[in-house]
């Protein structure tokens, strides 16, 4: 555990609480991509099966319990507590366009041709491209509230501290994983357009709204 | 390699 790690494995817990507070105090799951949660639910189920077969510490255990569980508890809040609020005219992105590549290439190039093995690839790269969804939805609304604009921030910024992380544990653990590291960069990459906004728009205190 | 039996990140 080095100092990135841990900054990112807390930023992605502010990420999910920003998105439970955004939902919870408004009372609505508005400007929220439920197509992108389901596909984050299915990366933390898949990931974490290891939960049953492999202890690494305390730490580790919590954590994977909270994302599984705040996943699925999202997932629930917008499709049966806030149905009613859910913007699902704007929530239009084929997420089969996504599953199929991403299952097919996780049969492909893997570590090692075994169950967990895969799942666990299928879930690296699904997290890589699981905010497509999300970022198309707020292109085709052209703005997105300041909350979730923080949600969307926090996310991405996760991946992007876990890629100085491996910088770190490369150098001084000798350590890589070339299915995480690109994955990684692919997921961060994509954030880099949103990211630019947040700094010259919201930062300033304005809406995040697109020039149309 | 990174196999399920080491993987610690989350």
């Amino acid at each position: 555990m080095n100092i990135f790690r841990l900054a990112g494995d807390l930023s992605h817990l502010l990420a999910i609480i920003l998105l439970l507070l955004k939902i919870w105090t408004t009372r609505s799951c508005a400007g929220v991509s439920g197509k992108s949660q389901i596909l984050f639910a299915i990366v933390y189920v898949t990931r974490y099966l290891d939960l049953f077969s492999n202890f690494v510490s305390l730490y580790n255990t919590v954590m994977k319990i909270v994302f599984v569980g705040s996943s699925l508890g999202t997932v629930y809040l917008m499709y049966m507590k806030f149905k009613a609020t859910y913007d699902h005219n704007h929530d239009t992105f084929r997420i089969e366009f996504l599953l199929l590549p991403v299952a097919g290439l996780s049969l492909l190039i893997n570590h090692d041709f075994s169950v967990l093995e895969i799942l666990w690839t299928f879930s690296i790269y699904l997290e890589s491209v699981a905010i497509l969804p999300q970022l198309f939805m707020v292109s085709k609304t052209g703005e997105a509230e300041s909350i979730t604009s923080h949600y969307l921030f926090a996310l991405g910024s996760y991946r992007a501290l876990y890629l100085l992380n491996w910088v770190y544990r490369y150098y001084f653990e000798g350590f890589w994983d070339p299915i995480a590291i690109v994955a990684g960069v692919v997921q961060t990459v994509l954030y880099c357009d949103f990211f630019y906004l947040y700094v010259t728009k919201v930062l300033k205190g304005k809406k995040l709204s697109l020039p149309a | 390699r990174y196999s399920v039996l080491t993987k610690d990140e989350l």
